[in-house]
């Protein structure tokens, strides 16, 4: 069915959902915070 | 018959009024049912009062021993904890809303007020004891409801929790089990000698029919929300004052450990015992915060491999 | 989605028109079609068999037309308009309109030079009044216009007529798709596996301090 070929179409080209370098620099800014506190969080335990 | 719950009994409901089955039992209410309605412009209301403590009014009703919120509205007044009598503001507004409902056919009596605790979880503080004790008083039957927009965030459900107070001087039989929750230091004081004046009642939900049909409406826009918020920019600053709160509790507790150094050996294991409840308290709440950030963590990171990796 | 059930209509009065008319009426039909401001999918009309009549004919410049406005863009046209019948107004701007499509299928950011090569226009004024209003305000694509970064950011693009080849390609995406949503699926599943033996070894080491500090207690 052309229609519903033509929404699969458009939608796949939303993917990748977001590329670009303030993403992964703001990411890997999240799992370094992560790493940190559970880092403190394993501090506070000992 | 799910709609059943929003028919009014006008007598079944003035009869209760005049039984009074509360008075005779400062345990007697243990159920408190939230309509969705109530629940979301109480939540909305929490949120867009942001820091500031906000408060409104509750109407329903009361079955047996549950209250029945229908509905709840705002009232003009912020910072219901730094004030001795946080309504005072809206008495006049309160009196107007009452007139006017009763003019729109709106037959739901006011059962109680509900406010927020931005970030510091669901309990009741001293002033917001006396506030309700003077309800309980005067405006019977009357429930407090707590808010805390900031974790209702956070947790990703929202932090709520009703209340009632026992009358002045009573001693409750047993200690009110209560969930688990993280005081923030300048708070415990305030929630460490009032605790055990109220108790907490269990809450449930419900919606209508037509709450149904229009959440589902929405079931798209909620995803789109769920799907493209990150509690990690939304909570930023709340993450950081816990993690400072902490800090502060940590400062504490070494002081006082290092202050009762050398009378260590002579101190009381039931004191002993209290250091270690604390100690245990602080990384308890250290763990939690961790927990919720690996959360956060976790759902970027599987957003990010479901709708980042694939290429055309 | 909505830009779908707005075109449906259209394509199926062209398609039910096509299956009846023959020859020169069904040139007619094309230019009606490719003219219409909200039909912007032609491969339905494309696939009635009449139309392939005209394979060879005099009217074949028409069949060709429509394959162009299906795949084809602005450029593709200027370099082959001595074959194709020339194009009223509402064609050249249909046809701009669809060669924005095609662009946004590579990209989601179109640099404003870009744009105004593909689509032959001067400025960028006329540039974001075609964005905008036979663009964006016929529901094709949604967007945000940087005027900063002189660039247009694609939020939403509907979807053009797919070439044959296409469809593979499309298969293969979708399947990579799949793969990687079962493996993280899996993934969790272990995650959440790891987890409770963790607990379960932390709680058996908990259970034997507990034991020892008994013992000890009592010798």
């Amino acid at each position: 069915e052309n229609s519903l070929l033509r929404q699969v179409s458009s939608f796949l080209r939303r993917l990748p959902a977001i590329e670009s370098e303030k993403f992964q620099d703001d990411f890997l800014m999240e799992i370094n915070d992560t790493l940190l506190m559970s880092y403190l969080a394993m501090f506070t335990n000992c | 018959e799910s709609d059943a719950i929003y028919y009014y009994d006008e007598v079944a409901q003035a009869k209760v009024l005049q039984e009074k089955p509360w008075q005779h039992d400062p345990n007697f209410f243990r159920r408190v049912k939230v309509s969705a309605l109530a629940l979301l412009k109480m939540v909305v209301h929490a949120r867009s009062g942001g820091t500031i403590e906000v408060m409104g009014l509750m109407q329903g009703k009361i079955e047996g021993d549950t209250f029945i919120v229908m509905d709840a509205f705002a009232l003009p007044v912020e910072g219901t904890e730094t004030r001795v009598n946080a309504q005072a503001d809206a008495y006049e507004y309160m009196v107007d809303y009452s007139q006017a409902k009763k003019r729109v056919g709106r037959l739901e009596h006011v059962v109680g007020w509900y406010h927020s605790h931005p970030g510091y979880g669901c309990w009741l503080s001293g002033i917001d004891v006396s506030t309700q004790m003077l309800n309980q008083k005067y405006q019977e039957p009357f429930l407090a409801v707590v808010i805390d927009p900031t974790r209702t965030v956070t947790a990703g459900k929202v932090e709520i929790g009703a209340f009632r107070a026992y009358p002045e001087g009573y001693k409750p039989p047993d200690e009110p089990v209560s969930e688990y929750q993280t005081i923030p230091l300048n708070k415990i004081e305030d929630f460490g000698v009032h605790c055990k004046q109220y108790y907490a009642l269990d809450i449930t939900y419900f919606k209508s029919s037509l709450d149904s049909h229009l959440l589902d409406l929405l079931w798209n826009k909620y995803w789109v929300n769920t799907l493209s918020s990150s509690p990690f920019l939304g909570n930023r600053d709340y993450v950081a004052g816990q993690i400072s709160d902490l800090a502060e509790k940590l400062e504490q507790a070494e002081n006082q450990l290092a202050h009762t150094r050398l009378g260590s050996f002579f101190m009381p294991s039931q004191r002993k015992k209290e250091e270690e409840s604390q100690l245990a308290k602080i990384t308890r709440d250290s763990s939690k915060i961790t927990v919720e950030q690996v959360h956060g963590l976790m759902t970027q990171v599987i957003k990010d491999i479901l709708f980042n990796s694939v290429r055309q | 989605m909505d830009i779908e059930q707005k075109q449906a209509e259209i394509i199926e009065h062209f398609v039910k028109q096509a299956e009846i008319l023959e020859g020169s009426s069904l040139c007619t039909l094309v230019v009606e079609a490719t003219s219409h401001p909200s039909l912007f999918a032609f491969s339905e009309i494309l696939s009635v068999p009449n139309l392939s009549t005209l394979e060879g004919t005099q009217h074949c410049s028409y069949l060709d037309l429509l394959r162009l406005f299906a795949y084809g863009t602005w450029n593709y046209y200027k370099g082959n308009a001595t074959h194709l019948p020339s194009l009223c107004l509402d064609q050249v701007r249909k046809l701009k309109q669809l060669s924005v499509l095609s662009l946004a299928e590579n990209n989601k950011i179109l640099p404003y030079d870009q744009l105004m090569r593909e689509l032959d226009v001067s400025n960028v004024r006329e540039l974001e009044d075609f964005l905008i209003n036979e663009c964006m305000y016929a529901g094709i694509v949604r967007g945000k216009i940087d005027q900063l970064r002189r660039c247009f950011e694609v939020q939403f693009a509907a979807g053009r007529d797919l070439r044959p080849e296409q469809l593979n390609l499309m298969i293969q995406t979708l399947a990579n798709w799949l793969s990687i949503s079962d493996n993280l699926l899996h993934s969790i599943q272990e995650k959440i596996k790891w987890a409770d033996n963790m607990n379960e070894a932390d709680r058996k080491h908990r259970k034997e301090i507990e034991d020892r500090i008994e013992e000890v207690k009592k010798s």
